[in-house]
């Protein structure tokens, strides 16, 4: 049981190593809290950008956090998947840098899972093969096919 | 196992039968705020099972129903539905909300209980659903969780 | 007493109304929870924008929240002004349409009102008399001075 | 009452000082994710008397110190400073963080015990700073207070 434990253990920090090298361009370590008991012991999370030496999460700031929540969300994936990610908006806090590495990240992860994504971002927007608007008249939602070339 | 198509009538700002088809890689929805995007995200969450109209923004199940207004009078019920794909086999998981707040299930037009239908998503989403859907606002709740989620995962998988 | 209440009550109501109008382009109510007993009774809030008959503040969407929270802050400051007010990406959750309504309320703000606004919005960004742009390297920030023309 | 100019020194990610000449009317900060935009306002919130670390990000006062990496070793002090101008006379705020978590508070340079400059910082905010200075994450916080907070300001000043 210990090895099978450890096997996983060590298949998800590899996962998040990977996710987090493209992503979140950090390091995310995961640590067992009580090395001595590892079959009972709590887990800990640290990040840190590359370059910077500060491992504690809650010195990160808003975009980096994004980026860490995205990369748990995808190395969970990877250990346990599900058929289908539905995402409102979590790009919000990203820079025009980390934009581009999410959508190059979704784009990869669309081949294995299929993706539904609302946000107001022009990028992500972009990776869309289907591209719905949404407007609403006198308090009534409607919802329209669109063209990309319609909005670039 | 992929979703085919979402159909929401009567939910929140939809009135009218809505229907989205949805592609097998990367649907995109976008609009000005306030437009009915997240009402669509609740669409699905709620389709999928969700157990608290307080997790849709509304404090009891009728106040998901579309409220009404000058130009067009409350809805009676609201309706999700969610038509999806496993092994070339179609199937659809349909809820319906009464104004009296009670929330009936179907699987393929047929009324299932709610233990049964609970049996049935949890085919779906083994693991739950609170990793597969997320909003801006769940990010602080997912790093503060990932250690533990991570412990039961690692654990439940091993 | 209760006639300076009522003074201060009804011209923040006015305050707010007039607020919600530029910005949040919707009513704003301020109601007494207990209009018998009006020197000790809480107070409430309930916000719609136009058209939308719900005035339940739970039902806003996450744009509308913003535009609240910056419609209270600045009716708030009306009543009573402080000497300046630092915003930290408050305008991350805004379309386009709405972006441009915080640009031009906080113009309007900033003739009585000192302001120090950070952001990743292009819109915003055009407003300020004042452009900095901060980078790091190596896990030290540093600051330079923008000019606008750079950016557009 | 306007500020004029904020100086940090070793605080979080400045280690060398930096001096941010504040605009009359509209001052604008960008840059990328991470790269220290929230810590100058963090500044600014500990300059005007933040009295507790964990309202900056850090679990106590020497977290706010410039923590060193391969480039630049860690710094004895943190320092912030605000150059205020009132009645066309400049005063200047200063608090200092020390690695054993002390932290003093200095007007035009003259220590001042924690006391007197809290009373000072009021005669500046009255209201207090909870309406002045606020991020994105505070949204919900300020929709959720404004009641109690609309009560207490109306019957403060009535
Ligand atoms: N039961 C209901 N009946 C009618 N309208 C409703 C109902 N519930 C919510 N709404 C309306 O739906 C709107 C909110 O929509 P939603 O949260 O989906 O916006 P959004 O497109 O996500 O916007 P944002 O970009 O700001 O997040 C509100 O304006 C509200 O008035
Ligand atoms: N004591 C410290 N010493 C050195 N670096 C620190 C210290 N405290 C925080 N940092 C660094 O500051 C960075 C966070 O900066 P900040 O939160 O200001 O970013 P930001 O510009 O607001 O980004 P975003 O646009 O994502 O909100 C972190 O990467 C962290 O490593
Ligand atoms: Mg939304
Ligand atoms: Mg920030």
């Amino acid at each position: 049981a210990k090895k099978r434990f450890f096997n996983l253990y060590n298949n998800f920090k590899e996962n998040i190593k990977e996710v987090a090298d493209n992503l979140l361009k950090g390091d995310i370590q995961i640590e067992l809290e009580n090395p001595d008991d590892p079959l009972n012991s709590e887990f800990v999370i640290k990040a840190s950008p590359f370059g910077k030496r500060v491992r504690a999460i809650a010195l990160l700031s808003g975009g980096e956090r994004a980026l860490l929540a995205l990369s748990i969300i995808f190395a969970l994936h990877q250990v346990s998947p599900v058929p289908f990610c539905v995402l409102d908006e979590v790009d919000a806090a990203l820079d025009d840098a980390n934009t581009l590495r999410f959508v190059e990240f979704i784009k990869k992860l669309s081949y294995s899972t299929q993706l539904f994504i609302i946000t107001h971002n022009k990028r992500t927007m972009e990776s869309g093969d289907i591209l719905y608007g949404v407007s609403m008249e006198d308090g009534i939602s409607r919802v329209f096919s669109l063209r990309l070339e319609e909005i670039s | 196992m992929r979703i085919k198509k979402l159909e929401l009538r009567g939910f929140k700002s939809f009135p009218n039968k809505t229907e989205i088809v949805i592609s097998p890689r990367i649907t995109i929805v976008v609009g000005p705020n306030g437009c009915g995007k997240t009402n669509i995200f609740e669409g699905i969450l709620f389709a999928l099972g969700e157990k608290r109209a307080e997790n849709l923004r509304g404090n009891a199940w009728q106040d998901l129903i579309f409220s009404g207004n000058d130009k067009m009078s409350r809805s009676g019920t609201a309706e999700v539905a969610i038509v999806l794909e496993e092994n070339d086999e179609e199937f659809e998981i349909r809820r319906k909300i009464y104004r009296d707040g009670r929330v009936e299930n179907y699987i393929n037009g047929e009324y299932i209980s709610h233990v049964k239908w609970n049996d049935r998503i949890y085919e779906i989403f083994p693991q739950g659903k609170g990793y597969a859907l997320f909003k801006n606002e769940d990010i602080e709740r997912i790093i503060m969780d990932a250690p533990k989620v991570l412990k039961e995962l690692i654990h439940s998988a091993a």
